[in-house]
């Protein structure tokens, strides 16, 4: 497979070549901020970057060779991962304001108008100071996103024939060279090889922080729609529901 | 892979070969 032939430079390379284009709301929100309008502008938001994502996960090399249903499983349950760890990394020099796009900042005030937003607005705020700590650097940060990506579901599929296992094994192998990615991103900082592997674990530990905001994240998203505080559709109503779906 | 999954946006955007951005 690819994932096999590329060297982790070369796949680093790649990966950051993937990288999505700065995406601008290009609306203005109104002031003062009313729990209706951010959910909107957030919401707008992301089903903007939703269509950028996949074309992303299309150009993380290997990806397109996975089942057609891998493909699908693994982004309908990293989603608000990969969407959170870019809000943080957008976010990383700017403390106490979480930057959704160049357009859209918000300050934890700002973002206390939506019902129940607090919560998760300072969870983002504390993983996004915990990369600020660590000075994550612009390589370590892709390798992470893919990684998110590739290790989101677990999940074997009812009818495993072999074009299934086959897409299997070659998940777990890229998943085994974006690691190497990642390993030789922090390589390249200088530290010795016992803080390279602290480093390492602190960066893989704040993963774990991702994937629980995400899950209160989509609690969150499924209220709001629930109680038709804002309406949702196309892409992010069709991600939503299938994270739902897979959840229960 | 089930009808309902053949109809899915995301399906139709990993499937087709054209950027999907071009496509939304």
């Amino acid at each position: 497979g690819v994932s096999i032939a590329l060297s982790p430079e070369e796949l680093i390379a790649r990966i950051m070549d993937a990288e999505p284009p700065e995406i601008f709301l290009m609306k203005d929100v109104k002031k003062p901020f009313t729990e209706a309008n951010v959910m909107m502008s957030l919401t707008n938001l992301a089903d903007k970057e939703l269509v950028h994502m996949i074309s992303w996960a299309k150009k993380i090399p290997g990806f397109v060779e996975l089942s057609l249903f891998d493909q699908v499983h693994l982004l309908e349950c990293c989603w608000l991962e990969v969407l959170m760890l870019g809000l943080m990394w957008r976010s990383v020099n700017h403390p106490g304001k979480l930057i959704f796009s160049p357009d859209l900042c918000l300050s934890r005030d700002e973002g206390s108008c939506v019902q129940g937003f607090v919560e998760i607005f300072d969870m983002l705020l504390a993983a996004t100071s915990r990369f600020r700590e660590l000075k994550l650097q612009r390589e370590e940060y892709a390798c992470l996103k893919a990684m998110i990506l590739l290790n989101s579901n677990m999940c074997l599929s009812s009818s495993e024939g072999g074009e299934e296992l086959q897409s299997r094994s070659k998940l777990l192998c890229l998943l085994d060279s974006v690691t190497d990615a990642l390993v030789w991103a922090i390589s390249k900082t200088g530290l010795s090889f016992q803080q390279r592997s602290t480093r390492l674990a602190h960066l893989l530990m704040l993963l774990s922080h991702i994937r629980h905001l995400s899950n209160k994240g989509m609690d969150h998203l499924h209220c709001m729609k629930m109680k038709k505080m804002v309406p949702l559709y196309d892409l992010l109503l069709e991600m939503l529901d299938a994270h739902i779906m897979h959840g229960s | 892979t089930s009808l309902k999954e053949k109809h899915k946006i995301l399906h139709r955007l990993l499937q087709n070969s054209s950027s999907p951005v071009d496509l939304a």
